[in-house]
């Protein structure tokens, strides 16, 4: 373990605990007698998460996560792994099922077939993988997928007309994760002999290339201290 | 065969 990917897991683990707190302040508003104006605008203005991106991710840990049971490699693995898989299909419960979060997810908006994600991230496995076997197939398809999962997410934001600060950050933070961890990729590159993973590395390199634009945005909303807004 | 290293990352 190297400060990087710590670094990294403690991002990731933030953005996760950034999206159930906006999913609990959506419940938490609606459970008052009165809806106060914060909570008339949350109610109001969708929550601008896209339904697919949580949805692609709980597939990214269930196929990712495979060998939680087999291989153990340490506690704060196997923890770290629970906490992820349990939050993500969590929040697509959420998002689903629970009677007041549903109605603040704007369905018409968050449109991507994430499907055309799905098949071509399972050929690409199938044919481009270090061993031919069922769960490295699934791993590798997990890294390709998680590399294209924030897509719907991000084509959602450019559809928001006010994309509210906890969204903002969310995708700041799943974006910044991936990034801390090609510096980890880097320093275990020099740092261990035989080191080498092309393919996460690639896969990780592209995800973090498709937040690019929104981390140029996310900074000049913070630098010009203006509300984040995407070019559609 | 050659068996892969662990998957240590999350």
């Amino acid at each position: 373990m190297n400060i990087f990917r710590l670094a990294g897991d403690m991002t990731h683990l933030m953005s996760v605990l950034v999206l159930l707190l906006k999913i609990h302040t959506i419940k938490s508003c609606a459970g008052k007698s009165y809806p106060c104006s914060l909570c008339f605008i949350l109610l109001e203005s969708s929550s601008g998460i896209s339904l697919k991106t949580q949805e692609l991710y709980a597939l990214v840990f269930a196929t990712r996560y495979l060998d939680i049971f087999t291989d153990f490699i340490s506690v704060y693995n196997t923890i770290m792994k629970l906490i992820f898989l349990g939050s993500s299909f969590s929040i697509v419960w959420y998002i689903r099922r629970h009677k007041i979060v549903r109605r603040s997810y704007d369905k018409d908006q968050d449109t991507f077939r994430h499907f055309f994600l799905v098949l071509p991230c399972l050929l690409l496995a199938l044919i481009i993988n270090e061993k031919f076997t069922f769960k490295e197939v699934l791993w590798t398809f997990s890294l390709y997928l998680e590399a294209v999962a924030i897509l719907p997410q991000l084509i959602l934001l450019q559809r928001t007309r006010n994309i509210d600060n906890l969204t903002g950050q969310y995708v700041f933070l799943l974006g910044a994760y991936r990034a801390l961890y090609i510096l980890n990729w880097i320093y275990r590159y020099f740092t261990e002999p035989h080191y080498v993973h092309w393919i996460t590395w690639i896969s990780g390199l592209v995800q973090t290339l498709l937040y690019a634009d929104f981390f140029y945005y996310y900074f000049s909303s913070l630098k010009n201290n203006v509300k984040l807004k995407l070019p559609a | 065969h050659q068996e892969l290293p662990l998957k240590d990352e999350l």
